[in-house]
């Protein structure tokens, strides 16, 4: 019962990245004496993000995120982050500082972003408002391919048509324009720099994934909250 | 569990991701 489906085109990464795409990976500043220590930190939407953004405050401040409005703990050019952490830029010499990177079972995440952010019953409505038309539009589908969702307006996709648009996608070598929640992982945190290269790669659902943060960050790890739940 | 035809899909289009990082998983 195996469908053979026709090879996917190679996607050419070096064109994708001539487009000027900056993966979204951060340098953290920690002050360390008179100097500063500096390390990466980078990690895919649908990842465990937003955890492993607040685990980093806790890290970095020593008490959890205490703010309950905008802007979010995601959003790491805040104020909020006292400056310690900006978009990495510069990409060259990377190996000289220590770096942490998450990633996630390709299937899973995808299927987890289908689940929280495209699907008819739908976690996030103004995502799935936002995203649905983008992923037609990009696979050159109908609206009519599309459903109408029972809890709010716009769109939503069944999973077949969800998967047929993604890989729609990618064989028209589209996939470098998919929103951060579907972009291909290679496309963000290892699109300069291969994973061998980084200090850590691990996933959420390793146990020591936060002392390993941790580690990367401050140069130790107190040994404290070292599973992540 | 998803049907033949969205799996094969799904493995379509992960597989390049899994040659890259897969060994970290």
């Amino acid at each position: 019962d195996k469908v053979i489906l026709p090879p996917l085109p190679h996607f050419k990464v070096s064109v994708f990245k001539s487009t000027g795409f900056k993966p979204k990976a951060w340098t953290v500043k920690v002050p360390n004496g008179n100097q500063k220590r500096e390390s990466v930190v980078c990690y895919c939407a649908k990842c465990g993000s937003t955890s492993l953004d607040s685990e980093l405050y806790r890290i970095l401040f020593g008490k959890p995120w205490p703010y309950s409005d905008w802007p979010w703990v995601q959003n790491l050019d805040s104020k909020r982050w006292k400056g310690l952490i900006t978009q990495t830029t510069k990409w060259k010499n990377f190996e000289q500082s220590p770096s942490f990177a998450v990633v996630r079972d390709p299937k899973e995440r995808l299927l987890s972003a289908f689940r929280s952010k495209v699907r008819c019953q739908s976690n996030n409505l103004a995502d799935r408002k936002r995203l649905v038309p983008q992923l037609l539009k990009l696979a050159g589908l109908s609206k009519e391919s599309a459903s109408k969702p029972l809890d709010g307006p716009g769109l939503c996709l069944n999973e077949t048509i969800y998967l047929q648009a993604l890989f729609m996608i990618h064989e028209k070598e589209l996939q470098g324009r998919l929103d951060a929640h579907f972009l291909p992982q290679h496309l963000n945190c290892f699109l300069n720099v291969p994973p061998s290269k980084w200090s850590i790669v691990t996933t959420i659902g390793s146990a020591k994934a936060i002392c390993d943060l941790e580690l990367v960050v401050l140069g130790k790890s107190k040994g404290e909250s070292c599973s992540f739940a | 569990t998803l049907s033949t035809i969205d799996e094969a899909r799904l493995d379509a289009i992960t597989r390049e991701e899994y040659s890259i990082f897969g060994s970290y998983l």
